[in-house]
């Protein structure tokens, strides 16, 4: 995250870190149910074999493991069958984890918005994760806070901007998303307290360099059925 | 290879199953990159002169994003050649050898194009010294140089006529791109053999059109995707079942649509509703005889809605409601912990209760954070 600030511990109780070793940390992920967690499928790219993943919990710093932190395996991964590499269109993965999350004050799901329910342009929204700061990878977790942006004035900057994607940021760029927090969240607190998903970090310009512009999300609003058709079927469907 | 008696070397050549193949294996592989997929050779040697390992990873690595915008820019002539040279190097079959950019295209890539890099923050790929490439006058090792057939564009790029390259996803995209505004011409959907939708303007692929998943305005490119006959219905990929397979708790239509929606509760305490399963394409209630509260908590999940349920038991209206139009709980349902709540039910079978079930879902908490810790100061 650049231009972003260190996370007080058990602030977005949601986040969490897909690993992979050796690299450990690779994406962000969002905690959405007691065995489902979203993140975007070009985390997936060259990784497709669930075996290979972890997913950590609770954590605030990487490097140091706190008492609140729960590790989960990876069950499945099911990736939008429209991703589309190219244009990084459809960028959105469910995880299924091996088993249920232990629900804490350190490790709780965020809300999914309703069929339907967009985040309207310049609301105020956080975006966190491990990822690039511009000048280093941090090991605690960092916040930032971002403006949605229309599709229509994002498209002034990107012109591969589709309805599947969300944007957010500022035309100076100062506080934006960056390489590795990809799949991490941007979440708008609703009535008082409650925080919702509307972004998974998906791409943007080079987030290390002078090139301007806002961060683009896979929009959530968007999947919300296929979602919890997802989730239904590898509930209740295939067994 | 997949196979362990593939060691080492050997472990990317297609045929190494091929038992004399073990260890002199071709070290060639065809080229895959699709970046690179109109070069003068088809076959390269990995780990290529970036550190990849394999396509793949070449494939997802920042400098294959990185070149072709670089192209756009028409720094260097040659560019792209010099990029899948160091992506996808050459390999030589007679000889497996991996065959170099000559020392000169890499200095001319580097010297017309550095800079532009410069203008946005970014550096020269690292590993790309161009010392370590062989100099065509003094070395005499084999090395790559362009020839008037290679092409400047890779088939991720549209071809201005002007010549320049700029990425595919540009064209047609409503702003021109080119100095000529070539990109911009001939933008119908046909002409670039694409499918217009009815309504607006909007082209897709053929292979969106009765997909399943909804592009066109009014979803009219999934419309007349299906020919079911009178007692079949239709899948949301188009697929027919028959009408009394639909919400039977087994999958039959491939996308498993025919088991979605089987299920309807109200999840708003202003309108507590009777619960209703959708089955073979009419609507029925369920008898209350043996319902326990594990099984509200079990229809709530399915739908998706975890949190603390409300049951409640009414009477069946006999004017409203036929005997048959009410499901029976199969007996030993327990036995079926796991699998869809409409599989557990039975039609035809009398309801001694004479009552149905009405049922109130909730969603799970979410979204709430602990508060911050009081610390005294």
């Amino acid at each position: 995250i650049l231009g972003g600030r260190t996370s007080r511990p058990g602030r977005w109780p949601w986040q969490c870190s897909l690993q992979s070793d050796p690299s450990g940390h690779i994406c962000g992920c969002v905690l959405i149910g007691k065995k489902w967690v979203l993140t975007v499928a070009h985390c997936f790219e060259g990784r497709e074999n669930a075996a290979v993943w972890k997913v950590v919990f609770g954590i605030n710093n990487l490097d140091h493991p706190s008492d609140f932190m729960q590790t989960r395996l990876v069950k499945t991964i099911i990736l939008h069958p429209r991703y589309n590499r190219a244009v990084v269109d459809y960028d959105i993965s469910i995880v299924e984890l091996n088993e249920n999350i232990e629900e804490t004050s350190y490790v709780r799901p965020v809300c999914l918005p309703s069929k339907g329910q967009l985040v309207e342009p310049d609301t105020y929204c956080y975006i966190t994760g491990w990822g690039h700061m511009g000048n280093k990878m941090p090991f605690k977790l960092q916040e930032g806070e971002v403006r949605i942006i229309s599709l229509e004035h994002c498209r002034t900057y990107f012109d591969t901007i589709t309805s599947r994607m969300l944007c957010a940021g500022y035309e100076s760029g100062t506080v934006d998303s960056c390489m590795g927090d990809s799949g991490g969240p941007l979440v708008c607190e609703q009535s008082k307290g409650q925080w919702t998903l509307y972004g998974l970090t998906s791409w943007g310009s080079v987030c290390f360099s002078k090139v301007l512009g806002p961060g683009v999300y896979s929009n959530v609003s968007h999947f919300v059925d296929w979602i919890e058709r997802q989730i239904y079927i590898h509930s209740f469907l295939i067994n | 290879c997949v196979l362990p008696a593939c060691p080492g070397p050997c472990a990317n050549d297609p045929n190494c199953e091929i038992p004399q193949n073990k260890t002199n294996c071709s070290q060639c592989e065809p080229i895959t990159l699709e970046l690179c997929m109109n070069l003068p050779y088809n076959y390269t040697h990995f780990p290529n002169y970036l550190g990849h390992r394999t396509q793949k990873e070449a494939s997802i690595s920042w400098e294959s994003s990185l070149f072709p915008a670089l192209v756009q820019t028409n720094c260097y002539k040659y560019l792209m050649y010099f990029a899948c040279t160091i992506l996808v190097p050459k390999c030589e079959l007679e000889t497996n050898q991996r065959i170099p950019p000559c020392r000169s295209l890499c200095e001319h890539s580097k010297e017309r194009c550095e800079s532009v890099l410069g203008i946005v923050g970014l550096q020269w790929p690292e590993d790309t010294e161009c010392s370590q490439f062989p100099d065509e006058k003094s070395d005499n090792q084999t090395c790559l140089m362009p020839d008037q057939y290679v092409e400047e564009c890779s088939p991720s790029h549209f071809k201005c006529l002007s010549g320049r390259c700029i990425l595919a996803s540009r064209r047609c995209d409503g702003e021109a791109d080119c100095e000529d505004d070539s990109d911009e011409a001939n933008c119908d959907c046909t002409e670039r053999g694409l499918w217009q939708c009815p309504g607006n303007k909007m082209c897709i692929k053929h292979s969106m059109i009765c997909d399943g998943f909804p592009d066109c305005i009014d979803e009219l490119e999934e419309k007349n995707c299906s020919s079911c006959t009178q007692d079949e219905l239709e899948c949301a990929n188009h697929e027919c079942v028959s009408g009394d397979r639909w919400c039977d708790g087994r999958v039959d239509c491939t996308d498993s649509s025919d088991e979605w929606n089987c299920v309807t509760a109200s999840n708003n305490i202003s309108s507590l509703m009777s619960l209703v399963i959708h089955r073979a394409a009419s609507d029925y209630q369920v008898c209350a005889d043996e319902w326990e509260e594990d099984l509200s908590q079990w229809v709530c999940r399915q739908m998706g809605l975890g949190g603390p349920s409300m049951t409640v038991v009414t009477p069946i209206n006999s004017q409203h409601s036929e005997p048959n139009d009410l499901l029976h709980l199969k007996p030993k349902w327990r036995m079926h912990n796991g699998s869809a709540f409409h599989e557990l039910l039975l039609p035809g079978h009398s309801c001694e209760s004479k009552s149905k079930i009405s049922l109130l879902c909730t969603k799970e908490d979410c979204g709430r954070r602990p508060a911050a810790r009081m610390s005294k100061r």
